[in-house]
């Protein structure tokens, strides 16, 4: 029994012993970015680690922090993706971005790009939660930072984006209702993570689709050749599809993989909070687990992991629990009242390929 | 002149109010994408080294390599860089890649670079903080319409958290312990 997700309750779904932690090597780090004007605190991290991290070794403070922290009070978003990435991924040197865009007319996100552009060395793996529906955004500017996404790919950076919390989405057109994906969870050049519950809140059980769990086709990406087959396979099996006016089938569909994304304690200005939920949960538990592969693989002389998703496809679902039961949320209207598509065997546009069972995760992704 | 943005949505978002006009002497960051070359390369490389098939796999590119990749061409930098001179726009700085470049300028002085653009300053209702942007579409020069992909610092507005706290789950013990 438990009472929300936490380090120990997520260590102990995802098959992770104390010894499952980084060595504090400096060949290995991970980052967090914040593009809002949200900041986390030591102290904030301290507590969380004091009542949650007895079970494992783990850091008590970032190693570094890029861009500015300000001096107000924690932000919930800063605090639990530093405290879920840090106890995840524990042990491990962590960095934390901070743009909220030093100058008023600044774009955080871009100032975050210019960044990765202007640094030779930075962590093996980025978790971001910023998102934006596609449609707000120019095709011109998604073109650009999609090829921003492929420069940070080509340097074997693995890069996490959270797949929103507003499942398929629900954009309201002259032409009737369409599903509305976000960016750049859509990119073809990222790992997208989406959302899931368990089945009992109480207990550490098999995981069901959080309902809110961002998924879907992108308006202006193609579906990349790495999940041709997977892709194909889940449009071509499901029985209970949306109609097809409302998706591009033939755009890059994501999420790729899943964590918990619902029921999360987190710390912040000094206060316990519970039932904390989104995929910005879900994106650094996956990227801490993430770099604990690249920690086994650099101390085995391997390259670190770098874009995965050409290799996780391939993998089909090898080191991970498929998640099978449940839908997300879409638009809520008569064609398809609020439910977008639903999670099955095999890779689908809820859960992605699934949920990571650590042992089998690091023996699938250790060699070549 | 040219938009190189014609689909862009450039009202602000729900939540975010205009306080009014910002001063022509008052100072704005911009940044300027400039055009790169040999993407198709580029994502040819991404599919190497990221395919455990392929025998360059793992063999990822320095930043470095990558500059030497993409860095647009002379053309291209010389072009903006004139442009930006010759609107007495001097403050500016660059990245390793080459591919971005970030100045400083007055409002006077963007609006007259940029026709169209109209800066206003915002506040968000939900503590979402202060920017200025333009309510208006740009343009660039023709002559700009091959070397910048778009000029940022002018539309896009900081999206909010969707970070939520839910009501926790009814607790039924009895039905958990069975």
């Amino acid at each position: 029994l438990h009472m929300g997700v936490t380090p120990a309750v997520i260590r102990e779904r995802y098959n992770l012993t104390a010894q499952d932690v980084g060595s504090g090597s400096p060949n290995n780090s991970q980052a967090c970015a914040q593009f809002l004007e949200q900041y986390f605190h030591d102290a904030d991290l301290e507590e969380f680690m004091k009542l949650f991290g007895k079970s494992f070794p783990h850091k008590n403070s970032v190693s570094r922090v890029v861009g500015q922290q300000g001096h107000g009070r924690a932000g919930l978003e800063a605090s639990l993706d530093v405290q879920y990435l840090m106890s995840a991924g524990a042990n491990i040197s962590t960095w934390v971005y901070s743009s909220p865009g030093r100058h008023e007319s600044q774009e955080p996100f871009l100032q975050w790009l210019l960044l990765l552009s202007n640094e030779s060395s930075l962590p093996l793996v980025h978790t971001v939660s910023y998102g934006d529906d596609e449609d707000s955004l120019s095709t011109a500017y998604l073109h650009r930072v999609n090829s921003e996404l492929m420069k940070a790919a080509a340097r074997g950076l693995t890069l996490l984006f959270a797949s929103g919390d507003s499942g398929a989405g629900c954009f309201s057109g002259p032409k009737g209702h369409l599903f509305r994906p976000s960016f750049p969870a859509s990119s073809p050049y990222v790992t997208t993570v989406g959302g899931t519950s368990f089945r009992n809140p109480f207990m550490v059980t098999e995981e069901i689709v959080d309902y809110i769990s961002g998924g879907g086709f992108s308006n202006i990406f193609p579906r990349p050749q790495y999940q041709d087959e997977a892709v194909s396979h889940f449009l071509g099996s499901s029985t209970h599809l949306p109609p097809s006016s409302y998706y591009n089938a033939s755009g890059r569909a994501y999420p790729d993989v899943a964590a918990l994304s619902d029921g999360y304690w987190v710390v912040s200005n000094h206060v316990p909070i519970p039932w904390v939920s989104g995929t910005s949960a879900s994106t650094p538990v996956f990227g801490g687990l993430l770099s604990l592969v690249n920690e086994q693989r650099l101390l085995n002389g391997r390259p670190p992991l770098g874009f995965l998703n050409p290799r996780l496809y391939s993998m089909q679902g090898r080191g991970l629990f498929d998640v099978t039961q449940g839908c997300h949320e879409a638009c809520l209207d008569e064609e398809v009242q609020g439910q977008g598509f639903c999670s099955k065997p095999g890779w689908d546009p809820v859960t992605g390929w699934g949920t990571p069972n650590y042992p089998a995760l690091l023996k699938a992704l250790l060699d070549p | 002149g040219l938009g190189p943005e014609p689909d862009q949505p450039f009202l602000p978002p729900p939540g975010w109010v205009s306080i009014g006009r910002v001063g022509p002497t008052e100072s704005l960051s911009l940044t300027f994408a400039l055009r790169q070359q040999n993407l198709q390369q580029l994502q040819k490389l991404v599919q190497d080294v990221s395919d455990p098939g392929s025998p360059r796999y793992g063999k990822y590119l320095s930043l470095e390599d990558v500059a030497a990749l993409v860095r647009p061409s002379t053309l291209t930098l010389s072009t903006v860089q004139k442009w930006l001179l010759a609107a007495g726009v001097q403050d500016c700085q660059t990245v390793i890649t080459e591919d971005f470049l970030t100045c400083q300028m007055t409002v006077q002085q963007a609006e007259q670079l940029l026709p169209g653009a109209e800066f206003h300053r915002y506040v968000g209702r939900l503590g979402g903080g202060r920017v200025v942007r333009s309510p208006r579409p740009y343009s660039l020069p023709g002559a700009l319409a091959a070397h910048v992909d778009f000029v940022g610092g002018l539309h896009r507005f900081p999206r909010a958290s969707s970070l939520q706290q839910r009501p926790g789950p009814k607790l039924d013990l009895e039905e958990s312990l069975s």
